[in-house]
């Protein structure tokens, strides 16, 4: 970690902050509770406190804005430039803004709170089921009123719970007309506009008139985002169609095939072959949380770290389950020193608390972390936990916090294989991996992916498993592979290959791969389903139900 | 392979190619690398910066605008120079 030249520091504990304006990516409530959260990451391990005030000037005031935004340090647009914050200081000091030019989410993709329907103020499930057809944003299928709706469940048929997405006929954010909806269309400065409009606007923002006439009733508000269809390419913002055909191939979900940017893109036909209409898929956006975070350690004291792993190394990388890493709670102590009584950073269940069973793979099933065959068990990884049988007859065993089996490991593992002949099992979680003898973790661990020459643009890898027909570990990532040789401690040359050039039958962006016992199948698994691989003629013989073949539901 | 035939179009506004040492100039004057020499009165110096650079992301040290240097300057970031100012 580093701090700005001569430590530069608050003199206080009580600090304060104003949110002068706000994204319309998400909803003003989850702007708030990110903000907040980013702010208790610091306060958690200092003796500082951050008190929100919604008047005058604050210690650290945060705003949003595009390009030159009224600090001679312009944002650049989409990507690129995420965010600053000025260190600790009278004025400008321990102000922080984000571009707007952003999608700002919780790094998971599109972040939209519902209104109305019969789940007012739940968020909307992605994707999610109806007709038939699965939708990854709002739409407006089914409707006759052009207002835009998802469920708020991974099934709309099943369980009919909705709400209408945010739409500037349904409100505004912002301004001085109580977040009443606009009124299309309304006049301002004479000429008549049927649509959010950027104009008489510095910042970039969308505002709209809440009367029919601005010029004289100077009512306003800011436009919220639409959150519908695709973006860029042909088919001016429709929704995806699933599935889709594209070479023949069957889509079910958005695919970063065929193109070598690895964006992800679908159909907006049902036959992309045919129709050639396509778009690309809204993307996971960036976390607010992550991204105020990092800017509030600035605010704080704390420069740039050349830690990889650390909140404050200036590159974004999305990690889920966030805990502040050692070199940042290092440098925070150093200028403020350590909070009294901090709360342990991993709660983890006394014997008192009972089994840990919140987590119901069979109840809540939608898809498998990592399945690894460790010594003679089967293990199953799903979230903080794992599960485990020498029987796959019966219904494993679990859950166990990962962290209780193997202590130092993230709370959530991506993959999972055991390296063969040395016995050590191999963790891979984010941009690092990790190898343990049985419960120990092994020295120099953990390592990061670009010490297995994965290349260093890879923010995780999907699966990862040893092939006993060549004792060689194949390593998956969206539609992609790579061949390790645990022999020469090396990547083989001609890496990454095509999933769809050389695995006959297997689907892209697997879950999770492993193989029983060396009895000649692999399992390639996907969602709820798993794809069995005859290793032997390399072809897909069987597809299955992962809940009722594998964890006994 | 399935490559051909796909949809290729970029975004608007990202199809433009784009020369890498024009953007390694920006990136490096951005984040403060090139500052750095200057304030010791030295001159820009690209390879230096680089170098410089490469230290700070745990790249290998080589002074070339490698293609793990140039994706590691297009990873999206924060704003705040990584040298002091």
């Amino acid at each position: 970690y580093s701090h700005f030249p001569n430590k530069m520091k608050w003199s206080k504990e009580k600090i304060t902050y104003r949110i002068l304006n706000y994204t319309p990516d998400m909803d003003k409530s989850i702007v708030d509770d990110s903000i907040a959260e980013a702010f208790k990451v610091w306060s958690d391990v200092t003796p500082l406190t951050f008190e929100r005030i919604n008047e005058g000037e604050a210690d650290i005031m945060i705003k949003f804005g595009v390009k030159e935004h009224g600090d001679g340090y312009p944002f650049d647009g989409k990507d690129g430039l995420l965010a600053h914050a000025f260190p600790p200081g009278e004025g400008t000091g321990g102000d922080s803004h984000f571009d707007e030019d952003e999608d700002w989410t919780n790094g998971k993709g599109q972040v939209v709170k519902v209104r109305y329907g019969n789940a007012d103020g739940e968020l909307c499930h992605f994707p999610f089921v109806y007709n038939g057809k699965t939708y990854n944003t709002c739409t407006k299928e089914g409707r006759t009123d052009g207002y835009t709706w998802c469920s708020t469940t991974a099934d709309f048929e099943k369980d009919n719970k909705y709400g209408f997405c945010p739409s500037p006929e349904l409100g505004t954010f912002g301004g001085n007309a109580n977040e009443e909806p606009c009124k299309f269309p309304f006049t301002f400065l004479g000429k008549t506009y049927s649509s959010c409009t950027q104009e008489g606007r510095k910042d970039g923002s969308y505002w709209c008139s809440t009367t029919s006439n601005y010029d004289e009733d100077k009512k306003y508000g800011f436009c919220p985002q639409e959150t519908q269809g695709t973006k860029g390419g042909n088919s001016e913002g429709s929704s995806c169609t699933f599935p889709f055909i594209f070479l023949g191939k069957t889509y079910d979900t958005c695919t970063s095939t065929g193109r070598s940017d690895q964006k992800a893109w679908c159909s907006t036909t049902s036959n992309y072959d045919n129709d050639k209409k396509w778009g690309f898929c809204p993307g996971s956006g960036y976390s607010l949380f992550l991204v105020a975070a990092h800017e509030f350690g600035h605010a704080l004291g704390l420069e740039h770290s050349k830690d990889q792993n650390a909140l404050m190394f200036p590159s974004y990388s999305f990690i889920e389950n966030f805990h502040l890493p050692k070199d940042d709670i290092d440098g925070i102590q150093d200028l403020y020193g350590a909070r009294s009584g901090v709360k342990p950073r991993y709660p983890t269940p006394s014997p008192t608390d009972g089994p840990v069973t919140h987590l119901d793979l069979c109840k809540n099933f939608k898809n498998i972390d990592a399945v690894a065959q460790i010594r003679d068990e089967t293990y199953f990884f799903k979230d903080r936990y794992h599960w485990s049988t020498s029987d796959i007859r019966h219904k494993p065993r679990g859950p166990k916090l990962n962290q209780d089996t193997w202590p130092g490991l993230p709370e959530k593992v991506d993959a999972v294989y055991e390296r063969p002949d040395s016995g050590f099992t191999i963790f891979f979680s984010g941009k690092q991996y990790w190898a343990y003898s049985r419960s120990s973790l092994q020295s120099g661990y953990p390592r990061s992916l670009t010490a297995l020459s994965l290349p260093q643009n890879i923010e995780r890898v999907d699966a990862a498993f040893n092939w006993k027909k060549n004792k060689k570990t194949y390593i998956f990532y969206k539609n992609q592979y790579w061949r390790y040789n645990e022999r020469r401690q090396k990547m083989d040359h001609g890496y990454p290959k095509m999933i769809a050039d050389n695995w006959n039958g297997i689907h892209e962006d697997v879950d999770a791969v492993f193989q029983f016992r060396g009895l000649g199948h692999s399992y390639f698994f996907k969602r709820w389903y798993y794809l069995r691989l005859d290793d032997k003629h390399v072809k897909v013989d069987k597809v299955g139900n992962i809940k009722k073949d594998w964890l006994g539901c | 392979a399935p490559t051909v035939a796909a949809p290729t179009n970029y975004l608007e506004g990202e199809s433009e190619p784009q020369n890498d040492v024009d953007f390694a100039k920006k990136f490096l004057m951005k984040v403060g690398y090139f500052k750095k020499q200057n304030d010791s009165g030295g001159l820009f110096n690209l390879k230096d910066a680089v170098r410089d650079m490469q230290s700070f992301y745990g790249l290998p040290v080589t002074g070339q605008l490698d293609s793990n240097t140039i994706i590691a300057m297009k990873k999206p970031r924060c704003g705040v120079p990584d040298v002091a100012a």
